[in-house]
């Protein structure tokens, strides 16, 4: 038996928006831990993995662990169905379900919708990723700040390049049109409402596809700030952290590289 | 050149 609860829709909302652009279907893996996904896209550039702590849950119940194909466009269209403070249950039988049950109840209780989500086989592959990467340079910046550079650039040109240096990030685009960069320096003080923090062991220059940057800015409502982390040669990795530990989502995104 | 995400990640 699976079933989890979450009090408010929005946080499952939140999650699927930033992941259903770069993914068409995907395994939710559910554990004792919590629910788990971690898939590519189509073309292979980017790797998309999401985490909900068993912890962000109302109730939550894996008497073992199971596998949930779903269609991540399918999955949004019956979320829809759900009011932002509607609560929202799962529940799946752990015995080669073919489909998992959401029940959206609203706050007063007095409206109750149920719907029957198809799952689907999906033969995935897995990729292992370190989990001790000793990162070069890592900047946190407030997850505002990332969308405006990053929807700005990506609409001068596709090719975007992170330079980090001591205390400063550089940011640049070039495009058919022209191109464009951008310095954003550390801020001075620790209470500063909205800081920018850079960590550089070593600086660093890497290029990405301005596009896949753009749209990890689906992820902006997740989290109040935004962690990315570069090693030369390496994919960039970019994490936005759901409030009290409750989970993740992180894009790594391969480098463009010179031929 | 674009480089592929499997290519930095091995298959488990």
């Amino acid at each position: 038996m699976f079933e989890a609860k979450l009090t408010e829709s929005t946080t499952i909302k939140r999650v699927l928006d930033a992941i259903k652009d770069l993914i068409q279907q995907a395994n939710f893996d559910c554990s004792a831990d919590g629910l788990s996904l971690q898939a590519m896209d189509t073309p292979h550039v980017c790797l998309t993995t999401m985490t909900l702590r068993s912890q962000a849950f109302e109730v939550y119940r894996c008497d073992r662990p199971l596998s949930m194909g779903i269609n991540l466009s399918s999955i949004s269209k019956i979320l829809k169905c759900a009011a932002s403070k509607d609560s929202v249950k799962i529940v799946a039988d752990d015995e080669g379900a073919d489909c998992a049950e959401f029940i959206f109840e609203n706050e007063s209780a007095d409206r109750i919708a149920h719907f029957e989500l198809k799952l689907m086989d999906i033969d995935s592959e897995h990729l292992s990723i370190p989990e001790d990467s000793d990162y070069q340079a890592i900047i946190s910046m407030p997850s505002a700040e990332y969308r405006r550079i990053f929807s700005d650039l990506s609409i001068i040109g596709d090719t975007i390049t992170i330079e980090i240096n001591k205390n400063t990030a550089c940011f640049s685009v070039e495009g058919d049109i022209g191109n464009g960069s951008l310095n954003l320096a550390q801020t001075d003080s620790a209470d500063e409402k909205n800081p920018v923090t850079i960590n550089v062991k070593e600086p660093v220059k890497m290029t990405f596809p301005g596009k896949y940057l753009n749209t990890f800015t689906k992820a902006v409502p997740i989290s109040e700030f935004v962690t990315l982390c570069l090693t030369d040669g390496n994919p960039l990795a970019i994490e936005f952290s759901l409030p009290d530990e409750a989970g993740f989502v992180r894009y790594f995104l391969a480098p463009k590289i010179d031929q | 050149m674009q480089s592929s995400i499997t290519s930095f990640f091995k298959k488990t």
